[in-house]
């Protein structure tokens, strides 16, 4: 069936931004907001 | 709640560098979401040739970004697996540019309740609230449209909401994730001091009676009128579908009259390019003969053809008739012109004629193809949709399934077919990024909030049974046939059954009169493929342009001489800018007033002079008198 024969990126599911970060484990302020400073 | 500081501004023109790291499909995605700055704010983008501070995207675990400018030379900004999507790049660079998350901002509990007992554990800091002295909301009012809100499900420790809006309607409208919202536009051109952007060019939905400055041509053998609805059709406008009562307007051609051959054109105003290459956008009604066409002209006025020379750049023939079409015309115009419909009424019976609404025009690029999809409503939540066949400009023939009939979601994806170029095209098909952009039908471009989504065919990449997955569909795919019987192979689907949910799909105006549009464009990103192909000048100190740090205010325009930045300040017939920045302003009644107020004082010194002196001659000889009475008489008589 047409729909069995394509790959789907997001596996069903709709993450957003915070989702995507938290399954990673990345505990960002938040969620996506990087704190400290980056070197040159 | 953008922060606090002009020290976190960045300059109008970001540098910014797309490091090896990222995907491909990333840096296209990228690439695509500064053209939406470009269109919608005057934030543009450059690649990195020196500047002491710019962005850094490359891919880290997750997405994110630093708010504001962090004066650090390389600031990182992280687009990782599952970021590239536009509005998610979107969403970074605002942070970037200085902004937090909507529901930070100060008043945020006037709008929204968090639920505190669902949120993970541990995350609670992340529904913390900046007051208003160290982030400004703008004078905007509160957007729960922002690409910056939070979605009601984040954070959450089950399956309940953690943020529920207090007016219930927006509870599914909080965490959009397709585009800008109207507010996000108004607060970054706000806080940038945005009065134009680099792409936009005019938009028109003829509601207001200057019908955006257009002209009726001289020289043809009739004129557009603008109406709000025609006998023969359109009974209502494009642009508000005839929702609202005394407007919809639109122009209108009456071909039901008149011989053969008559003609109407209706010309722009004079417009500026500045990128050398535009995308012209309209919907066209046909209500009149078949064979009604039109014509689409640019006149470009030069030095040398003052008077404008018209250059034919689309004949648009066989309109279907009934109902709003949309067209687009890609343009390359690099002098000031307008832009001319004409009109051209056909042999054969005509019971109405042609009208044309919504018109916009951008220096953008246009979509390769467009698939309209007519009669949506009865497909959503019921059937499964392939597009018809499109070739890309490489020659690879694709196709796309739009999977309508999940409860919730709408699903898309792209598919390889067999075409006529297979032969000579390379296998595993290399690089090339499709994009699929489901149309906000909003009148103005500026404020549509398309979903868009790119997906990058990666020749490496291999199928669950080992075969390549972009090789030739013949090969790897499965026999298929058209509506009109033909047979083809068709390759294995590449997309996201999270395209859009059905709720947003019934939203703002991505189904119009029943209408819907998927643009198209595949492109070959083959050259993003490492640094040295981007067009990213290889930093050295001695390219370093001073000017990068420098802004020129009131027009200035900043050269640098000596190797160190200067500002040219612009001066008229009697007025001048002047000082390092351009910041004082001088003009002649100034110098009148100096040159008068100097000369009175001078006058007034030297009179005061006069006066003392005098006054002192006439006491040293009344002394001189007093002190000897005889030389006094003798004297008065000698006088």
């Amino acid at each position: 069936a047409p729909g069995e024969f394509v790959k789907d990126i997001d596996e069903g599911l709709d993450r957003d931004i915070f989702d995507i970060n938290e399954d990673l484990g990345l505990d960002l302020f938040e969620g996506d907001i990087k704190l400290e400073e980056q070197g040159k | 709640n953008s922060i606090i500081g002009d020290n976190y501004r960045w300059p109008h023109t970001i540098p910014y560098v797309l490091e090896d790291s990222l995907d491909m499909n990333a840096k296209g995605v990228i690439l695509n979401a500064f053209e939406r700055y470009r269109l919608k704010t005057c934030i543009d983008f450059k690649p990195w040739s020196g500047e002491a501070n710019y962005i850094s995207v490359f891919k880290e675990s997750g997405c994110w970004s630093s708010v504001g400018n962090r004066h650090v030379g390389k600031q990182q900004l992280s687009i990782g697996d599952n970021c590239d999507r536009i509005a998610t790049v979107q969403h970074e660079f605002l942070h970037a540019l200085g902004f937090w998350h909507e529901q930070s901002r100060a008043d945020r509990d006037d709008y929204v309740t968090i639920v505190w007992d669902r949120i993970l554990s541990g995350r609670e800091h992340n529904f913390n609230i900046y007051d208003d002295s160290v982030s400004d909301s703008l004078n905007v009012p509160y957007d729960y449209t922002s690409v910056m809100h939070y979605s009601k499900t984040a954070f959450q420790n089950g399956t309940e909401p953690t943020i529920v809006t207090r007016i219930s309607d927006f509870e599914d409208v909080i965490g959009q994730r397709m585009d800008f919202s109207d507010y996000d536009l108004l607060k970054l051109n706000r806080l940038y001091n945005c009065s134009s952007s680099l792409s936009f060019m005019d938009s028109c939905d003829f509601e207001l009676d200057n019908i955006c400055g257009m002209i009726q041509s001289s020289g043809d053998s009739a004129d557009w009128q603008r109406v709000s609805q025609v006998l023969g059709g359109p009974e209502n406008d494009h642009s508000n579908m005839g929702q609202c009562k005394d407007s919809g307007f639109f122009m209108h051609f009456n071909t039901s009259s008149g011989n053969a051959g008559a003609t109407a054109m209706l010309e722009s105003r004079i417009l500026y390019p500045k990128r050398g290459f535009q995308c012209l956008e309209f919907y066209l009604y046909n209500s009149g003969g078949e064979s009604d066409h039109v014509k689409i002209y640019t006149r470009e006025y030069t030095a040398a053809h003052p008077e404008g020379v018209l250059t034919l750049r689309r004949e648009i023939n066989e309109i279907p008739t009934g109902s709003w079409q949309l067209y687009y015309v890609t343009l390359q115009v690099t002098e000031k012109f307008r832009v001319a419909f004409e009109g051209l009424k056909g042999p054969g019976s005509s019971s109405g004629g042609l009208s044309i609404d919504d018109i916009n025009l951008s220096e953008t690029r246009c979509p390769h193809h467009i698939w309209h999809i007519q009669n949506f409503t009865q497909l959503l939540g019921s059937q499964n949709v392939y597009s018809p066949p499109f070739y890309s400009p490489e020659g690879y023939a694709y196709q796309i399934y739009l999977n309508l009939n999940s409860l919730t979601n709408v699903g898309i994806y792209f598919h390889l077919i067999s075409g006529a170029n297979d032969d000579q095209l390379q296998w595993p098909c290399p690089w090339q990024q499709a994009t699929m952009t489901l149309l906000d039908q909003n009148p103005d471009i500026r404020q549509r909030m398309s979903n868009q989504r790119s997906i990058t065919t990666d020749p490496t990449m291999t199928d669950d049974n080992g075969s390549y997955f972009w090789d030739r569909p013949s090969k790897v795919g499965v026999v298929a046939s058209f509506p009109n019987g033909t047979q083809f192979s068709r390759g294995r689907g590449y997309g996201t059954s999270a395209f859009i949910t059905h709720e947003r799909m019934k939203s703002r105006e991505f189904i119009k009169g029943d209408d819907v549009y998927i643009l198209l464009t595949v492109e070959d990103i083959s050259y993003l493929n490492s640094t040295s192909n981007v067009p990213d000048p290889v930093p050295t100190s001695t390219i370093y342009n001073a000017c990068s740090e420098v802004e020129c205010q009131n027009g200035g325009i900043c050269t640098v001489h000596e190797g160190r930045a200067e500002c040219k300040c612009p001066a008229g017939e009697d007025w001048w800018y002047m000082g390092q920045r351009c910041e004082k302003r001088g003009s002649t009644h100034d110098t009148i007033v100096i040159a008068v107020s100097s000369t009175v004082t001078v006058f007034a010194v030297m009179l005061i002079i006069t006066i003392v002196s005098v006054y002192c001659t006439r006491r040293k000889y009344r002394k001189k008198a007093s002190s000897n009475p005889a030389l006094d008489a003798q004297n008065q008589h000698a006088f």
